[in-house]
This record gives C-alpha cells, structure tokens and sequence, in this order.
C-alpha cells in the first residue's frame, strides 16, 4: 500500500482537483483507492457530488476510535472509497491539540488498511492533521500555482517536512505546476524558476482548464464530466506528442 | 477607528491580495491605516517587499504582549503601517489555543490603537486568530473566486459570523468577487448566483488581471506597479464609465 499526502499551506493552489483527479484516474486502472479529505471546509465531497459528513471526526476523536471500515463512505464510483470531512474537522483538531502521540493518528488508522492507494487531501493551513498526514505518508506530491507566493509556499512545505525527519520517512514525490497559461509571460517565468531549483521533481504542468471548476458544479470528476479536457490531456506539441496535464500520472 | 476583517476559509481566493491594494489605496488618500497579517504564511510582509518578521508574535504572545507601538513595521509607505506574520505564527496560535479570554486578544490589542482604519488579512482556516479578527472587526470583507467551492466558503463565513453573534457585533460589509474573466460562462454563471443571494451587498468584481501576480513578484502594491492595471480601474463600458476594480473601493 502506498500513502500519498497532496500538501500546500497556500491556499487555491488545486490540492483537492489534483487529489480527486488523481484519486478517481487510479481507481479507473484497477487501484482499490482510498481519498481521504484533512480539511473542514469538506471539499472532496462536493467534487464528488456527495453530501460533506463528518466520517473523520468519527475515525479519529481521541477515545472514539472507529475501526477504519466503519468511517468510509462509497464514492459511487468503483474501487474508490472517501473519508469525508465537515465543520466537525475543526472540533477534531481542536482535540487532537491535547491527544498524546497526535502525530501518529494517521498512521495507526491506516496500519491495517487493505487498499493499494491512500491519498490525504490536506487544508492550507500548517496544523495537527496536515502533521499527521507527513508522518503517515511515503510521498508527498505538492501543487503549486505559478507565482511567487505559491512557490514559496512550496519551500515551506519542504522545510516542515525536513523539520519531522525524526518521526517520519515520508520524501517528496513530486510538485506539480497547476493553472499553466501559455499565453502569460509570468507563468513561463516562474515555471523555469522552479525547474532551475527542483529540477526532474517537477512535473510537467496541469493547464489552466474551466472545465475543473465546471465539473465541480456538477459533482463529477474531470474523467467523468470532460475526459478529452486540456486539464487531463496537456497540451499536444506539433510532433504530436502531449505533454503535461493529470494523464502524465 | 474602522476595523475590516479580510476573511474566507477557501484558499487562494485574493485575501492578501484585497488586503493589501485597500490598505495602500486608503493611505494614499490620507488615511492613517494598520495592515496586520494573521497569516503564518506571511504574504503581507512579501507583497509589500519586506522580509517576513515575527511581530504578531511579539505582540500577541500570553504573558508577554508588548504594546501595539513596539511591535508594528513600518511598510516604507506613507501612512501605512503593518505587523507581519511568519512561521512563530504557527506557535503562537498553538499557545492561544489553550489561553483564557483568546477570543479577544486582537480587541484587546487594538482598543488603544490611534489609527483611522485597521485591516486584518485572515489565514484560509477556521483557527483561533480567525475567531479573533471577527470579535474584533466592525465589518468582514469576503473576497471569493467565482467558482463552487469558494461561494461555498462565503456561507461558511457568515454561519461562523453568525454563531459568534453572542461576542461579536461584527457584520458583513462586502462580498468582493475576484479573478472575473469576462470570457468564460462560469464566472458570469457563478457572479449571477452570488447577485441573487446576496443582493446589494456583492461589489462589481475584480478583473482577472496578470499585473497582481507581477507587482507580487517586484515587491510592489498594484497602486505603484501597474496604476493602470485592469484590476485596480475595472472595465471600462461602452458609455465610458467603468465597473469594478479595487478603485471603487
Ligand atoms: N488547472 C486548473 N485550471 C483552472 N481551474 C482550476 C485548475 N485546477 C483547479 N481549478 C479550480 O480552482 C479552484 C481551486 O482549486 P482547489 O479547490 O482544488 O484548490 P485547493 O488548493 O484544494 O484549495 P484550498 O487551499 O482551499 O484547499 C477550484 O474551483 C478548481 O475547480
Ligand atoms: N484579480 C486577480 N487576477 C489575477 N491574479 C490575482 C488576482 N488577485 C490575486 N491574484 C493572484 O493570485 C494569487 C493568490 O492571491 P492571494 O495570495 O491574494 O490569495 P489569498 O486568498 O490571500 O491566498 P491564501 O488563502 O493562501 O491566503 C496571488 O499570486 C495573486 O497575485
Ligand atoms: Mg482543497
Ligand atoms: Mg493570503
């Protein structure tokens, strides 16, 4: 089993599309996938057409404690199954602030569990569960928009993480450049920056798409509501070949 | 003293950004204005060209609250200054998590304050200085992307509003839709939505415009970047008059 943690304290970077895409492409190739959402504003949900719940807080209230089959909930779609968080996520941390080994919530939820794939969509904000799920994962993949303050926010993520290396193994997987606009001088500017820095961590770009925030009206993922959609496909170069977008995963 | 609080849980949604063009704007027109970053990500200090520091630290910290004067900054504008945030604000809001009275440090803070207008860029996450800005803010500026999930995040904003009335008699003051792209059917779809709600109190909104991203990366307000710039003066109709922009403010 493999555990991922989508992570990014700059808020509106694409976190949960990047981990809703990601979660749904695995299961469509046969990956039993778990998506679990760390952020109270209980946004895996609504991308998913579901109603928010409060699955978290019954999973991880210190003294509650439900076994890990008793917090899922389907998604409706197979082999994907979801955590859902809601406002109820806000009273969990507050929680957890006080619990004795908080850090490894997480890591002793998902000890016995039987997917392939376990992806933690985390909020953007540097707190107890976005900890936890650093200690919990083997990777962590990092979106970041292409401006200043985002990568920056992509230094801090890696700071925080060498910062936990006496708790946790996790390494960075990749960063993922999302809203790419060709046409925009700015965003060519800050993508060589980051590949000067990080050089192959970096993914190629997820371009700017309306159609991500078009499918999250309507509760579908971008496989569901626009498969042929320039968010998944990249963009196709003249020798024919595409390059970027969620498909590159 | 008017105190504003620029506030919504969703992320990336043009807080610092609102936060930042309204307090230069209102110094430039002779107003005394304070700027104070709730952030730990410290973006107020970065979009004006300063290095992150720890003054709300300083200010706010139990038991060592240093008056409003000592722990403020002086931004290198005329009339403005500011108290910046950086990683030890992540600290001081563990350490307030469990202080008696935490509600009402900023009101506290700000009761002896000898400025005419007081602006508070909040984190994207329901935590202690989030409670706090709203006890102390007269009225709360929502900045929102047109899209599902950060309209979502302006009701979660007045329901927070809402259930604190018993502490607070801050109000709504305005909805300030951003990134409005005149081209796509979402923005318009999702602009028409929030009008019908939530009527008069929804501003014409802000252009989508590359310069804020830029002026971020130079250290510059968008008022000395680009005074020109589609996101300060709006579009410009037909009849001559124009709509939206930060300049309406
Ligand atoms: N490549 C893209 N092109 C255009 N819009 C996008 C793209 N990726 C995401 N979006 C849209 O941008 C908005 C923000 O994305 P998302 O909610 O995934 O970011 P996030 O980092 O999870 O935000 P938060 O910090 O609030 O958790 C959503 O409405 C989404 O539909
Ligand atoms: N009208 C706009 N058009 C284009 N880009 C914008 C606009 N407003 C803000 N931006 C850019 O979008 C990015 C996010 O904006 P900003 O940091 O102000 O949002 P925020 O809500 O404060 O984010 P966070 O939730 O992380 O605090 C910044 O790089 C900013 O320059
Ligand atoms: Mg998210
Ligand atoms: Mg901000």
């Amino acid at each position: 089993m493999i555990i991922l943690a989508v992570v990014n304290q700059k808020g509106g970077v694409g976190k949960t599309t990047t981990a809703v895409t990601l979660a749904h492409g695995l299961a469509q190739r046969d990956y039993h996938t778990l998506l679990i959402d760390l952020d109270a504003q209980g946004n895996v949900a609504d991308c998913l057409g579901l109603e928010t719940g409060n699955d978290l807080y019954r999973l991880l209230f210190p003294g509650m404690a439900l076994p890990l089959a008793q917090g899922v909930t389907p998604s409706g779609r197979p082999r994907l199954d979801v955590v859902r968080s809601d406002r109820t996520t806000t009273q969990l941390k507050i929680a957890l602030g006080a619990a004795d080994m908080r850090e490894y919530v997480l890591d002793d939820l998902l000890k016995d569990a039987s997917y392939d794939v376990v992806i933690l969509d985390c909020a953007p904000s540097m707190d107890v569960l976005h900890t936890a799920a650093m200690v919990a994962a083997h990777y962590i993949l990092i979106p970041t928009r292409l401006d200043q303050l985002a990568v920056k926010g992509v230094r801090d993520v890696l700071t925080t993480l060498q910062g936990l290396s006496r708790i946790s193994t996790c390494q960075l997987g990749a960063i993922i450049p999302t809203f790419y606009d060709r046409q925009t001088n700015e965003s060519l500017l800050q993508l060589k920056h980051l590949a000067r820095h990080f050089k192959e961590q970096v993914w190629p770009p997820i371009p700017q798409d309306v159609h991500c925030r078009e499918s999250t009206r309507y509760g579908k993922t971008l496989w569901e509501y626009a498969p042929q959609a320039r968010a998944l496909l990249g963009y196709t170069h003249t020798r024919g070949q595409s390059v970027g977008g969620y498909i590159q995963m």
